[in-house]
């Protein structure tokens, strides 16, 4: 019991800050942070880790606070996704299912989460993100619509392929939308 | 692995038969106004795998089957406009419910995962058209590293910030899931 | 004690379906549902209001369901306000301070806020909003930009009178953001 | 009446003094990136007007103090870069901050509501800078149907969903304290 419990939490402590890195990578922001942020985990009680707790802290680039109750709404949100997808290193569960994560980020946030999951997703990968925020959308494979059929009154779905369309049809299935 | 495609019958909001495909997209949105339905889909995803209820902001399974009337309130308010039309909306309900999910395997074999509500409200599972119990439906789901009980790969809406700012004691709880 | 609650009971269920019906009046969706919804507030006892309960329903324009838990994360924030909106006839606070209300509300529901709050505020009721939708915060009378000083590690402010621009100015002020 | 303008002085991540002018605007937004310092600004607002701390995402009045330095670890994670830094950012670290509100009143009247953080931890109110108890504080506000208690004017960042969905005596509660 030990010994699953640590490989799995060394795995995921050697991977959390890599991720939280990538995730706030200044190459994105237009600002010139130094570097990413930083993001560790650690044990409460070395001896019995499983029956103690395990600490996560994450310090945003250029600051200074590493306790989760400093961080802001974005910046949790951040952190929480940097944790499962560095669980998911460990565990890598063939597909994510993701509620409207993106409604406290900023656009540039957006745009940092968009990229790390195009980077990321693979054929045993798959994203199905639920977004109401085009910066995120738009950059997907395909959309599923879903409208609320007043007649008849429940809800209908339309699937459309996003990667048969160039730029300039993706500007018209926009106006559509 | 991947999920190829969804088959939902008279889940939640879901009206009828709807099918949706996933096609070979390795990044899916779904979007839609508010109220149109999108948690409703994933509610389905996470039903057919076997979550719980209480998690599909439910209090029962009866309440994932679609409803097209008016809910009967519990202080008979039905004073209001529509009294005849709440009546004919029961006798067209729905007793049952089913989420079917395709899931391919890395080596190409493909799965039916079937979730089914019946008309006494329990829930049937099916792999392949065969019945299963739950304990063998999650072994089998954990074998291709879907873990229910973790459910560490599904995000529902508004739980984000709290993965973050969860206890030490929650955080090791859920590594011990997974090791 | 009993004529003080039932006064300020009655007087808010009065108005919270009026309220309701703005909030979600179809006039400006694009959809040509029948009318707003419905929203209304019951007393679990009516003999001794104040020891009991109040249940609160609200039904989305072209919805059956009336209890809370049915409504989604965005028809759910919209009952909230209501609810909000309606206490405020009764108690005028002279301000209301909103922390990114508009975070699960799509671009329909944004815009619906917006023509309330533009036309309800006033002298005696002023909005301050914290936003990071620029369809709400654009529509508003002034702006204060908040951001991060690097080299001095803390938070600095800059404000800017919208009223100002014309129609013109308001692109650039956009562009500069 | 309205809020004039605000003069934070080392409140959370505003280090010394930062004054904010609202003008004659009506509405006004706040703006800027995650973690600029938005719903600190909210939280000025909230604690000058009297506003319990644990409201304020902070256990305790000192960590409403502007604080340049690394947070000691309680584990002693002080290995990473930066030591000597830290041991520099305690000595500069201000002891007391305070937020002042200019509010006008109806009748043009313009009352200074001012709320300190002493050294000593404690929490001093003063209106037009005369020194007064939290109770003839709240009072006064009060007139200005400013109710403190009932925070109903003020929608912290992720709550404004859980107003709908709270439970029927929370609802009644929040009624009787208006009443
Ligand atoms: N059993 C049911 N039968 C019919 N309709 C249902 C049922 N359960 C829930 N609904 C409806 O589903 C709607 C909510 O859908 P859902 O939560 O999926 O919306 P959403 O698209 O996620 O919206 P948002 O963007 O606001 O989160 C509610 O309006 C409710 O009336
Ligand atoms: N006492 C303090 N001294 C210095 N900085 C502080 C203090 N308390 C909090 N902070 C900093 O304030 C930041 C959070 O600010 P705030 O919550 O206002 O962000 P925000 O603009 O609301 O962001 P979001 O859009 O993500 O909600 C944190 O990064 C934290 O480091
Ligand atoms: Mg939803
Ligand atoms: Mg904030």
């Amino acid at each position: 019991r030990y010994d699953l419990f640590m490989t799995a939490f060394n795995h995921i402590a050697a991977k959390i800050d890599p991720i939280y890195k990538e995730l706030t990578n200044p190459q994105f922001s237009t600002s010139m942070t130094l570097g990413g942020g930083s993001a560790y985990l650690t044990l409460e009680d070395e001896d019995e880790p499983y029956l103690s707790g395990i600490r996560y802290h994450a310090m945003p680039p250029m600051k200074r606070f590493k306790d989760m109750e400093f961080l802001s709404g974005g910046e949790k949100t951040i952190a929480a996704l940097s944790l499962l997808f560095a669980i998911h290193s460990f565990i890598p569960s063939p597909f994510f299912v993701l509620d409207e994560v993106d409604a406290a980020l900023d656009n540039g946030n957006v745009a940092k989460i968009a990229k790390y999951i195009l980077n990321h997703c693979s054929v045993d990968f798959q994203f199905i993100v639920i977004s109401l925020k085009n910066s995120l959308f738009e950059k997907s494979d395909s959309l599923v619509g879903i409208y609320r059929d007043k007649d008849d009154n429940c809800s209908k779905t339309i699937t459309l392929d996003l990667r048969t369309f160039d730029e300039a049809g993706m500007a018209n299935a926009g106006a559509g939308a | 692995g991947r999920l190829v495609g969804l088959e939902l019958h008279n889940f939640k909001s879901y009206k009828g038969t709807t099918s949706v495909g996933f096609g070979t997209a390795q990044f899916t949105s779904i979007i839609g106004p508010n109220g149109s339905g999108k948690s409703n889909m994933m509610d389905a995803i996470s039903f057919v795998l076997g979550v719980r209820t209480n998690q599909l902001r439910s209090s029962q399974l009866k309440d994932l089957i679609y409803r097209g009337s008016r809910i009967e309130e519990e202080q008979g308010q039905e004073a209001e406009q529509g009294e005849a039309e709440a009546e004919q909306g029961e006798e067209g309900d729905p007793d049952r419910a089913y989420v079917l999910a395709l899931y391919e395997k890395s080596n190409g074999e493909t799965l039916n995962l079937k979730r089914t509500i019946t008309a006494r409200g329990n829930s049937e599972y099916r792999v392949n058209n065969k019945k299963t119990t739950y304990n063998e439906f999650s072994s089998l789901l954990k074998e291709e590293n879907i873990l229910i009980k973790a459910k560490n790969f599904l995000v529902f809406q508004g739980d984000v910030e709290q993965i973050a700012s969860q206890s030490a004691s929650e955080l090791s709880k859920m590594i011990e899931t997974i090791s």
